[in-house]
């Protein structure tokens, strides 16, 4: 595993969440329901929890963008950058962007929403790319079924690093 | 005259080398090879860098496992830090 240069970190362990759009491409349900597990796969391993929050700025904001969107990191269209992520900090840090133009799925057609948020919300917490092929935090797109999905050894020794142990 | 497919090839492979090691790896859109005077090759430099982070013989050179890696979808956030 590989954490964010300059170790940043969330200074609370109690995050809120936000979407701020959905895709046409899945049912509104199935993206709330990726959020939550992407967010479980990292609360599962660590003190962290998230609260999901509709009327005010929360730390880790969700969307759904288009091209150019104003963070000088523009989508490519279909294919290539399925979505990227801010390290933790205020304003936009620890937000996740999606690539509207990817084909979106709860399945393995298209790209698997889950398995996408999960890999950027390591991000937003503070992870950077791994070199273990096998780890969540491995750069490259690579299909796991969602009931099947077990975070790799790899990927909870670098979370656990800079938030330790769950408690539970 | 027509430009040889062969030639088309080759700009398509270097686009798609830069456009990846601008996104991923810092390399600097000045840093093309016909701007700079002496030195090391940056393009080379950061393919190294690339080919030892996914764990590829390190050439140097945009080999077809190098390629690959590169057309493989993935995340947008640069594999090095900024």
């Amino acid at each position: 595993y590989s954490l964010t240069p300059g170790n940043p970190k969330w200074k609370r362990n109690d995050l809120t969440y936000r979407i701020l759009n959905y895709t046409p491409k899945m049912r509104q349900a199935d993206v709330e329901k990726a959020v939550q597990k992407a967010l479980s796969v990292w609360s599962n391993v660590t003190p962290l929890t998230f609260k999901k929050v509709d009327d005010r700025e929360a730390d880790i904001m969700i969307s759904f963008a288009y091209r150019d969107h104003k963070d000088n990191s523009p989508f490519d269209g279909p294919n290539g950058q399925l979505a990227h992520a801010f390290q933790p900090g205020e304003g936009i840090g620890g937000d996740v962007h999606l690539d509207e133009e990817e084909d979106w799925s709860k399945d393995g057609r298209g790209y698997n929403l889950f398995i996408v948020l999960a890999h950027e919300l390591g991000h937003s917490l503070g992870l950077s790319h791994s070199n273990d092929p096998g780890a969540l935090m491995y750069p490259s797109y690579s299909y796991t079924a969602p009931n099947e999905f077990l975070l790799p050894q790899d990927d909870i020794d670098g979370i656990q690093a800079i938030y330790g142990q769950s408690s539970a | 005259l027509p430009v040889s497919p062969e030639a088309e090839d080759e700009r398509k492979t270097l686009q798609l080398v830069e456009s990846y090691l601008q996104n991923f790896y810092n390399l600097q859109k000045d840093q093309k090879p016909h701007l700079r005077t002496k030195g090391d090759n940056p393009i080379v430099e950061k393919l190294k860098e690339m080919q030892a982070f996914f764990g590829l013989q390190v050439t140097g050179k945009p080999d077809l496992d190098t390629l690959e890696i590169m057309k493989k979808s993935r995340c947008g956030v640069p594999d090095v830090g900024e």
